[in-house]
């Protein structure tokens, strides 16, 4: 059984896409063939590996998935790339109740084969958010060690709950990673407690530092793991997928 | 004729509340009878002035606007609260061309007897963020010194332009705002003088440095401009309301 990681929040701008592209990429180099799907609309996570945005949302149109996967660099990472025209997620948007089971129907189908899916989602709690949690097993929440992006979290925690209520047993809380942590700062350490006083052990041990080279590799379409193998960023980024495949 | 500036930018965390409330502050210290008007679910807006979201959307319910504002510490500047509770949002989300009228004409009756209104938008470009940008009279785009902020630039002048296209004479660039700046990195110069190059004098003149004491006042409830008003975050804010007023 596939392990599918939504890495949500609605709070913008908190590291959702550089865990997506990062996490997914050090899977498959663990071995584990992984799939990346992009569902936010700007497509971040498509360009941050390199890619340009599909015409239409693989999602959408009728054919099998498989026909819109493509390989990247990394063998064992396959990734769907995302879609910029706004009919398409509009359509996704309204109605989305056929549309759920469609991408659900569709999700379900196209994950055969792999051991792990990451879905990059966009900063909202709407319907494409609420149908990437229907779709997964686990869910991942990036925040920032900022005032709003704790007060975000418990908006997010009752829509999960939500969710967890009308499938039971399918959607599990994956973790809550800290993000662009910055020891310097008096705040970064009061929310760093704060969250782990307040959620207990779902919060990971890892946590990312800033680190620029993180902000650059993007420029570059690769994640920084192949970017700057080397940097503190990197190193994070492979603790934290240790840490994931020994949460199983 | 009240100047209305609807701050958007689907990327998230780029700086569009931090913008919003400290500008509105700003032109209110200036003598501006101002509104701020907080359209973001997250209600990042209303917190970060230390006031609570409103039980349902002043934008939704029949009464007069009037009844929902709120007065803040600030002399000339009120605020309309945003509302967490998802129906009204999904309500605003869908069907929005019934409601876009509604908000429209809310807004239109609400703002009378004000100079200056600031409409803080979510990290979208769907239904909320395009009723804001119907209403108001310069749209400004505060954006980060990072590869993804410059995707999304693109995406978001074309849905402007068509705003334009379908009201001509109403909504004008107001501008584009560096945030975020940190001299230190060669990254930051490279997407500053590519932003210029690009789109010319639209963009702002001053631009702001990250600073700390940005990230902190949110959780004092209080703009950096008066939680830190020494500090760069504060003069830059300052200068950037001279510069947006004289710009007029
Ligand atoms: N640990 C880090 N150190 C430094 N910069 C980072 C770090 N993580 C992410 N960034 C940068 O911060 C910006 C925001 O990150 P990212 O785009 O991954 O967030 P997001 O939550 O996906 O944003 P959105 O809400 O728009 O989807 C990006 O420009 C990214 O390069
Ligand atoms: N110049 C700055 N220096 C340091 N931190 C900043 C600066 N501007 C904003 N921040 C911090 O960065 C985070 C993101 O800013 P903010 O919430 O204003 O962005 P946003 O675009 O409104 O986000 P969203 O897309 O979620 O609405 C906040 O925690 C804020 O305190
Ligand atoms: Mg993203
Ligand atoms: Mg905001």
């Amino acid at each position: 059984m596939a392990r599918i990681f939504c890495v949500a929040n609605q709070k913008g701008g908190v590291g959702k896409t550089t865990t997506a592209v990062n996490l997914a990429w050090t899977f498959a180099m663990a071995g584990q063939r992984t799939l990346l799907v992009d569902l936010d609309p700007q497509c971040n996570a498509t360009s941050g590996l390199g890619f340009s945005p599909a015409a239409r949302h693989p999602l959408l149109i009728d054919d099998p998935l498989r026909e819109s996967i493509q390989n990247t660099q990394q063998p064992n990472l396959q990734l769907l790339p995302g879609c910029r025209t706004f009919q398409d997620v509009d359509q996704l948007e309204k109605g989305i109740s056929t549309r759920r089971t469609l991408l659900k129907q569709h999700l379900d189908a196209g994950m055969g084969g792999f051991d792990a899916v990451f879905i990059d989602c966009p900063p909202s709690l709407g319907e494409l958010t609420q149908a990437a949690l229907a779709s997964s097993t686990e869910v991942l929440m990036p925040i920032q060690c900022e005032y709003y992006a704790m007060e975000g979290l418990t908006q997010m925690i009752h829509v999960i709950r939500d969710i967890m209520h009308h499938q039971p047993g399918k959607l599990t809380f994956g973790g809550i990673l800290l993000t662009m942590v910055d020891p310097r700062f008096e705040l970064t350490a009061e929310v760093d407690s704060e969250v782990r006083d307040f959620f207990g052990d779902i919060v990971f041990d890892t946590v990312i530092p800033r680190d620029i080279a993180i902000c650059e590799s993007p420029s570059h379409g690769q994640p920084v793991i192949s970017y700057a193998p080397r940097s503190r960023g990197t190193r994070a980024y492979i603790e934290l997928c240790m840490e994931v495949l020994n949460h199983d």
